[in-house]
């Protein structure tokens, strides 16, 4: 799975998924990357998020979207949010992966509860990172 | 006007043991390449939703990431692909699932979100939507990829020696008619 999540200049963001599914999966199986508000969502009041891993777990959790509303109507963090999505609730369900996660002010999350993550960044000030590994 | 992007490859049990220095050179490379797309989009004044579209486009175009061209396979043999995409300004959203021979998901689920009254649409019906929006359709023969391929064989394999495993088990288990009192 792949995902991009962004902040132009109007203060808008965006968030997108992608995925060739699950290896030798069956029965017309589909995972959380097309089902909004689990593998993917974004409100400009709040965050954006694009998942990546076990996909029932996602669904179920309603990950992404979990972010955003722990975001609007707790007024936790972005940091905060995502990592108790991903880091508890997720490992809760018994559920693995990762998110990345943007906020309109553009802070950045990557939480992953995995060995690693492809991952990668151009914060506000234009500073690029690239990550693989915990 | 702050600006900013992030990108992700897939996660799971990408160990530096099991990587060549070669290949992780290809997947920072490519990842950058993504961020770049999108960064170049905004810095440009461009909308959050077409950098979004452009940087997925970078890593489905690549055969090092689980979707477009380096989708894994079903069971069947056969690639299926999902995206969606959503507008945090609007709210809106669109996504497809289950298509065959779109080449770049994520420009379908984004005519879905702007060019039709629905959210997600699946199968032939998503790829009926994209002829109508002329989307490229590609062969499905353009998704394979013999690391994908192998790595199914490989699944089948495993699938299969549990199989059996789980016949001896059970051949093991179930008792024989002299023994069957023994077990009430």
């Amino acid at each position: 799975t792949v995902g991009v999540v962004a902040l132009d200049k109007e203060g808008n963001l965006a968030a997108g998924t992608s995925t060739g599914g699950l290896t030798n999966k069956r029965f017309g199986r589909i995972g959380d990357s097309p089902i909004i508000g689990a593998g993917n969502y974004a409100n400009n009041k709040t965050c954006a998020v694009s998942g990546t891993g076990h996909g029932e777990y996602f669904i179920r959790g309603v990950v992404a979207y979990d972010i955003s509303a722990l975001m609007e109507y707790k007024g936790m963090s972005l940091k905060e949010a995502a990592e108790h999505v991903v880091m508890k609730k997720l490992i809760d369900l018994g559920g693995s992966g990762g998110v990345i996660a943007l906020d309109h002010d553009g802070n950045i999350a990557m939480p992953f509860n995995t060995e690693g993550m492809y991952r990668g960044y151009i914060d506000t000030n234009g500073k690029m990172v690239v990550k693989i590994y915990k | 006007s702050k600006i900013a992007i992030v990108v992700h490859g897939g996660a799971g049990t990408i160990r530096k043991a099991n990587m060549t220095e070669e290949m992780e050179k290809a997947y920072r490379a490519k990842l950058q390449e993504a961020l770049q797309t999108g960064y170049e989009v905004l810095k440009n004044g461009g909308s959050s939703l077409d950098a979004v579209e452009k940087a997925i486009m970078v890593m489905e175009d690549s055969p090092l990431f689980n979707a477009g061209k380096g989708a894994v396979f079903t069971s069947a043999g056969t690639n299926e692909l999902d995206a969606s995409i959503m507008d945090g300004k609007t709210l809106n959203a669109g996504a497809v699932a289950a298509v065959k021979r779109v080449k770049n998901p994520i420009k379908l689920a984004r005519l879905v979100m702007e060019k039709s009254p629905h959210v997600l649409l699946s199968g032939e019906g998503a790829e009926t939507f994209a002829k109508e929006q002329g989307i490229e359709l590609v062969d499905p023969k353009y998704f394979y990829t013999k690391r994908r391929w192998e790595s199914l064989q490989r699944v089948k394999k495993r699938e299969k020696e549990s199989h059996k495993q789980s016949d001896v088990l059970e051949k093991n288990t179930i008792p024989s008619p002299d023994d069957a009192h023994k077990f009430g």
